[in-house]
């Protein structure tokens, strides 16, 4: 009954399968034929659409990509996807900001970066993180797609055990979930923002994970992410912390916007959505839509000073 | 599908550099199998970690010997799931 109902009958308030997102996307693709379209950038390694979302007002413009999802067991941001594709979807033509972004900027939305993973959440293991193609000479299963890109690959931060939560991959790229936007990257040529979005410690962040090197840029999206965050918390209060990601966490060789930034999109920035403290991957539905509004008001911001500063 | 029965997620709060590398070393003990959901980083950072059952005792055995705080931040995994799932089913009917 979920993949026959339209988007606006849709429970956003509630987790949904692989196929129920996907029907999700048909019906918002079906409602909204000159603003969304839907791209097949790939296939996972299990031969599942890698999906993205692109809404758009005309031809050949610059987009900002977000991503949901990359980790499988994270489930508020695959939800926080489908609640951001319908955001947008109908506060176009209405909300005057996001309008003016729509008129000058294409936005891509890829709501589950990782399908495999996220199916066998769903299936067998609901704390899966990693993706499952299999490791020659291992039994263990998957490589964590936030750390085989190639910024600093293999280095410290990332793990060359197949058996690890943060395994690397066996090169680069190996993963048909990362080379297939590495590839529409590449292939587009003019993202100009690009947020991944994971949970649940609460930051916003940007480059560098692999070195403790400040970007050129570091005081530009040091302010943006303070702008960010301080748009989220208006909502309901709740607190982010924000800075690069060495300085902020952890080190991490292999990131997903520490390559986009070396790519040349100078906006990127890695989300970690609710929650600290209490339900951590398992937060409960009834906290989806809030964490999605108060993510969304940190997004525009991100979105708009994309829009505003385009290089 | 995996049943979390009786895993606990433990908050782990060190005081000091020393204790955030006792932590650390935890990381390395294969056989405990524990899940690092957040990742020993700095002093005064929190750190989550999922811990199996046949486990708990060991971990936290380890933990107090070595002075490191910690609270219980979910004490059964599967009861969460277990709603979680049960909510799903609720929407869907």
């Amino acid at each position: 009954t979920e993949n026959a109902r339209s988007t606006d009958s849709f429970n956003y308030a509630t987790y949904h399968t692989f196929d129920e997102i996907n029907a999700f996307i048909d019906n918002l693709v079906n409602e909204n034929p000159n603003l969304v379209s839907k791209i097949q950038i790939g296939s996972s390694y299990e031969g599942r659409p890698l999906n993205v979302l692109k809404f758009s007002t005309g031809p050949n413009r610059p987009a900002f990509w977000i991503d949901t999802g990359i980790h499988s067991r994270e489930w508020v941001t695959q939800a926080s996807g489908i609640w951001f594709a319908k955001k947008i979807a109908t506060d176009y033509g209405k909300d005057a900001s996001l309008t003016n972004t729509l008129n000058n900027i294409d936005i891509l939305l890829e709501i589950v970066t990782n399908p495999d993973g996220y199916v066998y959440t769903h299936k067998s293991d609901r704390m899966w993180r990693k993706t499952r193609s299999p490791n020659s000479g291992s039994l263990c299963v998957g490589t964590d797609p936030n750390r085989n890109w190639d910024a600093g690959f293999g280095g410290p931060g990332s793990s060359s055990n197949p058996c690890t939560e943060t395994y690397r991959g066996r090169a680069a790229h190996s993963e048909p979930e990362v080379k297939a936007i590495v590839d529409f990257v590449k292939s587009h040529g003019n993202i100009k923002g690009f947020v991944s979005i994971h949970s649940y410690s609460q930051m916003l962040l940007f480059p560098y994970g692999y070195t403790t090197a400040r970007t050129p840029d570091h005081n530009e999206l040091n302010t943006v992410s303070r702008n960010a965050v301080n748009a989220l918390a208006s909502l309901y209060g709740t607190s982010y912390t924000y800075g690069s990601i060495i300085a902020t966490i952890y080190q991490a060789s292999g990131g997903t916007i520490d390559w986009t930034y070396n790519q040349g999109i100078k906006y990127s920035y890695s989300f970690e959505l609710r929650d600290t403290g209490r339900y951590g991957f398992a937060l409960p539905a009834n906290q989806i839509i809030p964490t999605a509004e108060e993510t969304w008001l940190a997004l525009t911001k991100l979105i708009e000073h994309t829009r505003d500063n385009l290089y | 599908m995996e049943n979390y029965s009786g895993q606990q997620v433990l908050r782990i709060f060190p005081t000091d550099e020393d204790q955030v590398n006792l932590v650390r070393a935890l990381e390395d003990l294969e056989h405990l199998q524990i899940d690092f959901w957040t990742s020993p980083t700095k002093v005064l950072l929190p750190i989550d970690i999922r811990v199996s059952f046949r486990n708990l005792q060991s971990v936290k055995v380890y933990l107090e010997s070595n002075n490191i705080q910690y609270s219980i931040m979910i004490h059964d995994v599967q009861s969460l799931l277990d709603e979680e799932q049960n909510e799903m089913r609720r929407n869907r009917a």
